[in-house]
C-alpha cells in the first residue's frame, strides 16, 4: 500500500446474521480448545470490522462477551443443551477478541484472546443477599474438599480408580458451614478398590473422563461429604485439539464419535 | 440549522449497528 493509504474496512451490524455466524464460529473454537474450566456461550457482540484480505477473503475482527454454561469443558453434551451460569450461582462472564478468515465459504479461526471475570460481588448480594460467593480454587478448605469427595467416590466405585484433573469452582457456605465444589476427574489404569500407589496409577490411553459435585459440611467431631459424579464414555484421542490453525466450519458439527454416543454414567 | 434531508442525513430513526442484543444477561 502507498505510505499514508489506510485500507479500508467495513462494519456490519453486530446482529448480522452474516456477524452472528462468524461470531458462533469463533465460540465453537473457543470451546474445542478451552482446556479447563466450562464451556462458553455467546451472549453479545460488541463490535466487528470486516477486513480485505490479499489475495482472497476478508477478515472478521470481532469483540464478543460469553457467559459461562453449567457443562464442564470435558462434558460432551452439546453447547445448545447446556445451560448458562444463573446470576444467583454467581456468573463468570468472558471478553475475547477474534480474529477469523473467510475464505470460499470456510471459517477459519486465525486469533482468540478471552479474559474471563466473575460478576462483582456487590451484584450477586444484590439479587441474592444470601448467595455464596465463588471461592478461591486454592483456598485450602477447597482443596480439601475436593480431596474428600473424590476419596468417597473411589471408596464407594467397582470400576476405575479416578484421579483428579482439576477443581473448577467453588463457594463456601456460611450455613451450615459447608464447602461447595465442582471437579473435574479422570480414570485411571488402577481398579478403585485395591489402590496400593495412587501415584503409580497412569491415565487411559482413551482418556475417560467425569465432572463431580460435591459438598462437604463441617459436623461437630468430623465432617460429612455428598458427591455426585458423571462419569462420561471414553473419548477418542483428538488430532491436535490446541492447533491455532484448526479450521472452523460454520456448517452443524458431524455426528459424534461412537465412542461418545453412549450416555454418562452417574 | 441544516437541514437534515438536504445534507444527506436519513430521516428515519437512528439504528445502532452495535453492539448487538444481549442474549442471556449482562453482568
Amino acid at each position: 500500500a502507498p505510505p499514508g493509504a489506510v485500507p479500508g474496512y467495513r462494519e456490519p451490524p453486530c446482529d448480522d446474521p452474516e456477524t452472528e455466524t462468524v461470531a458462533m464460529a469463533a465460540v465453537k473454537y473457543l470451546n474445542e480448545n478451552l482446556l479447563q474450566g466450562y464451556k462458553q456461550i455467546l451472549n453479545q457482540i460488541d463490535k466487528v470490522k470486516v477486513w480485505p484480505r490479499r489475495p482472497f477473503g476478508e477478515v472478521y475482527e470481532l469483540e464478543i462477551d460469553t457467559l459461562e454454561t453449567t457443562c464442564h469443558v470435558l462434558d460432551p453434551t452439546p453447547l445448545e443443551n447446556c445451560s448458562v451460569r444463573q446470576l444467583a450461582e454467581h456468573a463468570v462472564e468472558g471478553d475475547c477478541d477474534v480474529h477469523v478468515l473467510k475464505q470460499d465459504g470456510q471459517l477459519t479461526v486465525m486469533h482468540a484472546n478471552c479474559h474471563s471475570t466473575p460478576d462483582s460481588a456487590e451484584d450477586v448480594l444484590k439479587i441474592c443477599p444470601h448467595c455464596p460467593l465463588l471461592a478461591s480454587l486454592n483456598d485450602t478448605r477447597v482443596t480439601h474438599a475436593a480431596e474428600a469427595a473424590l476419596a468417597a467416590f473411589n471408596a464407594k466405585n467397582n470400576g476405575s480408580y479416578f484421579k483428579l484433573v482439576e477443581v473448577s469452582r467453588a463457594q463456601l457456605v456460611p450455613l451450615p458451614v459447608s464447602t461447595y465444589v465442582e471437579f473435574a476427574v479422570a480414570a485411571t489404569s488402577c481398579a478403585a478398590k485395591d489402590v496400593a500407589d495412587p501415584a503409580s496409577c497412569q491415565l487411559l490411553a482413551e482418556k475417560q473422563y467425569g465432572f463431580c459435585k460435591a459438598t462437604l459440611t463441617e459436623k461437630l467431631g468430623g465432617e460429612e461429604v455428598a458427591v455426585t459424579c458423571t462419569v462420561f464414555p471414553s473419548q477418542v484421542a483428538d488430532a491436535n485439539p490446541a492447533d491455532p490453525a484448526a479450521a472452523v466450519q460454520a456448517a452443524p458439527s458431524a455426528a459424534p464419535p461412537a465412542a461418545m454416543a453412549v450416555g454418562p454414567i452417574v | 440549522k441544516p437541514n437534515a434531508a438536504a445534507a444527506g442525513g436519513a430521516a428515519g430513526p437512528m439504528v445502532r449497528p452495535c453492539p448487538g442484543r444481549v442474549r442471556h444477561f449482562k453482568i
